[in-house]
């Protein structure tokens, strides 16, 4: 029966993933390896497909587009582009923020917990949620964004200004390792919980519920992984080993963010990631 | 904690995007 009750679990978790996040890792996977039946994604390997690839999409990724419609025809310098895609990906993470704020209201239990303590532990997990959500996006050689409908190459982010440049590669890094791991969206819905469910973030104000609920879903995660993954040997102990990695890789971002926003005159930061990034580390 | 998250504890309590926020 409790079996059961873990598989159920698994079970709900996987639809509120599937509910939430758009773009799954086998959606991506298959636009990765050219298997959709559709165009291919939109290349960006340079500043020109960079303003191309910004008309490509043209919707609501890109609210400075609409404020400018001239843009086509201006010459900008590369300084802008930059910050301009940095305010696009800004306004992307502040959407994802939303989606991963709706998956944890749909863990079971975590609604019910002190209204402060969901708000620390959106706080700080949310930044290595958005982390491990790229992964099933990226390759050795770059990464999909705007919901799958382009590729920008991992050299093209490399040369970037710094500290632009240095804001991916990390990721990369960790994310090749990391799809070692071959996890599939049903066992990411539940790592995903774990993470949220962390009862050591800072500030807690009652740990108890939270750890109960986390080991619960740590149950779940196990026996997904004994079940989905039968023959790769201790999968649970090296995708639990990963959120030690997660935790630098959020430091680092958030300095680089706070470097940014001392040396950029023209960054502002979204509220949304303001409010997240403030005394955060 | 709330009052310096509003935006966060606004969607926790009701969904609103970060825009509308």
């Amino acid at each position: 029966p409790e079996s059961a009750d873990l598989r159920a679990l698994a079970k709900h978790l996987y639809e509120s993933y599937l509910k939430y996040f758009p773009l799954t890792k086998a959606k991506a996977r298959a636009i990765l390896s050219g298997k959709t039946g559709d165009s291919a994604p939109f290349v960006i390997h340079d500043m020109k497909s960079l303003t191309e690839g910004e008309q490509f999409i043209n919707c609501r990724q890109m609210p400075l587009m609409e404020q400018r419609p001239d843009l086509g025809m201006v010459q900008e310098s590369p300084d802008e582009v930059e910050l301009r895609f940095f305010h696009s990906c800004q306004f992307r993470s502040a959407e994802a923020v939303r989606e991963v704020t709706e998956f944890a209201k749909s863990i079971p239990g975590f609604v019910g917990l002190d209204l402060n303590d969901q708000v620390t532990l959106l706080k700080y997990g949310v930044i290595e949620v958005l982390i491990i959500m790229m992964a099933p996006l990226m390759n050795k050689d770059g990464t999909l964004i705007s919901y799958g409908q382009i590729f920008m190459t991992r050299e093209f982010l490399k040369s970037l200004r710094k500290p632009f440049c240095e804001m991916m590669e990390p990721k990369f890094e960790f994310s090749v390792k990391f799809n070692m791991l071959e996890l599939d969206d049903s066992d990411m819905a539940l790592f995903l919980a774990v993470i949220i469910l962390s009862g050591d973030r800072p500030g807690l104000l009652n740990v108890k519920p939270i750890e109960d609920l986390q080991e619960t879903v740590l149950h779940a995660l196990e026996l997904q992984l004994k079940m989905n993954h039968p023959d790769s040997l201790q999968l649970f102990a090296k995708v639990l080993q990963k959120m030690t990695d997660l935790r630098q890789l959020v430091t680092d971002h958030v300095h680089l963010i706070q470097l940014l926003k001392k040396t950029e005159v023209d960054m502002c930061l979204h509220p949304l990631l303001q409010e997240i990034m403030k005394d955060l580390y | 904690l709330q009052e310096k998250h509003k935006i966060l504890h606004k969607l926790l309590q009701n969904g609103n995007t970060p825009d509308e926020v």
